[in-house]
């Protein structure tokens, strides 16, 4: 029984645990991670979220949050937010590192220790659901939480390019080789639509079904190119508080 | 005196060497390095390529090239395609790493040594520029890679987006940090212009300027979002070989 070999965490074992992965950066992983995030906070959930894009930094930015930790009876303590009727709780290597030194001193396994870090020595509380920003692509880090959070199902974000594909499909092949659920593929950018309605497919054109196909899961859904992402993510206000928000709603 | 540190490797002395880096992923750093190399090769000049960014494996599409990397007298010999009157010359990590499981053992001291391979065991010839696709933000085969060169300048590709630019700046200082010359930003992905003329800023607007002004060096450029970029990179047709190409030119 592969959940019993994995080491104990701070996750209540009734939290729903989402983990957002891409294949290459810049696809809109971190925006899909906030809003999605943000969204069900607003439905009244507590919702855990886990930047463990470490050089990443954008999670903190994007929801509004340049706190820094603090830590109590030995546990980390995660920077709140609340979102309508419901709570962000918010862990980010942006939180502990401010200084280019100390940033290029976590490397390799400090990288793996940070992250075990974050599931094991935060005072994470009750939560409905978590959700974790993963680096890009794979590597130590993402096959780290994978074996720690076997109960976790994963959601691949793409663009319709089909260069972002071919690593796509190889980090959904690391997720089932650690027993993990595919919930499916969201295809970010999938176009550009003007003001009258004129459609411009700038970065190509089905990737995202490609992808969906070729990894045997659905396709949940297609993200516009859409300003208020991109300035949402800058302003610190995830686009889905503010409109019907691009994302259709928690898997 | 730096040089006089760096090991040997098999670049010719008289070879400019650019490193195009950037802070984050998916800003267009790997599209702008196969159109600032094609649009060389194009003028007559034998250009060689790595690709060092080791999980993207884009610049092989992006160049059309699938090739596998031969060997001899015990030297790599790189993938070469003709280019108007010039040469490219391409090795990439993508040409060896073909199987996921030998992709997954490419970590950590392998990839330095992989990189290192890149430099002192491929047999590069003649060239007049090398243009290196690095990998985005800072870590230990980037740091390699500017202690190795100390001679190349850098080149940092960003968008307009206010989110990629903390890391982009520690780029910068790193490529400082080892004597290397940061010659300008080229923002990527400025803005979507319709056949109509009509300007769309839909990731936000001044984050090259910023970038730029931060760093102290110039704003190179600014490469609109052309759907024509985008389909180049996937059919392996730099853009810039068949228009005027959105790149202005070489620094
Ligand atoms: N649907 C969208 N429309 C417009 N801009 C977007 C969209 N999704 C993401 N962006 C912007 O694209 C950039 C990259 O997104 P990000 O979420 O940081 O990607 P990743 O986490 O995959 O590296 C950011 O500037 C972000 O605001
Ligand atoms: N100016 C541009 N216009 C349209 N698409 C672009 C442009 N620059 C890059 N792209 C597309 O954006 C995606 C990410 O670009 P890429 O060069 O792979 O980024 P990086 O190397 O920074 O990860 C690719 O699908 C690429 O074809």
């Amino acid at each position: 029984n592969v959940s019993q070999n994995a080491p104990d965490t701070e996750i209540p074992s009734t939290t729903k645990v989402i983990m957002v992965a891409s294949g290459k950066g810049g696809v809109g992983k971190s925006s899909i991670t906030v809003n999605l995030a943000a969204g069900l906070a607003s439905r009244g959930f507590t919702v855990g979220v886990i930047d463990a894009d470490i050089w990443g930094f954008s999670v903190p930015r994007m929801l509004g949050l340049d706190d820094h930790l603090e830590s109590k009876d030995k546990k980390i303590v995660p920077v709140e937010r609340e979102v309508g009727d419901g709570l962000l709780k918010v862990v980010s290597m942006g939180f502990l590192v401010d200084k280019e030194e100390s940033a290029l001193m976590w490397r390799g396994l400090m990288l793996n220790r940070a992250v075990q870090h974050f599931l094991q020595d935060v005072a994470w509380g009750e939560m409905d659901y978590l959700v974790i920003d993963m680096p890009p692509g794979t590597g130590d880090v993402q096959m780290g939480l994978a074996k720690m959070l076997p109960r976790a199902e994963m959601i691949i974000v793409t663009t319709p390019a089909k260069v972002a594909q071919k690593v796509a499909v190889r980090v959904a092949n690391m997720g089932r080789n650690n027993y993990l659920r595919i919930v499916g593929v969201i295809e970010n950018m999938s176009a550009f639509v003007t003001p009258d309605g004129e459609r411009y497919e700038v970065f190509g054109s089905g990737g995202g079904a490609e992808l969906a196909a070729e990894v045997g899961v659905p396709l949940l859904g297609r993200v516009p190119i859409e300003a208020a992402v991109a300035s949402g993510g800058d302003d610190g206000e995830p686009a889905i508080l503010n409109a019907g928000g691009p994302d259709g709603g928690p898997a």
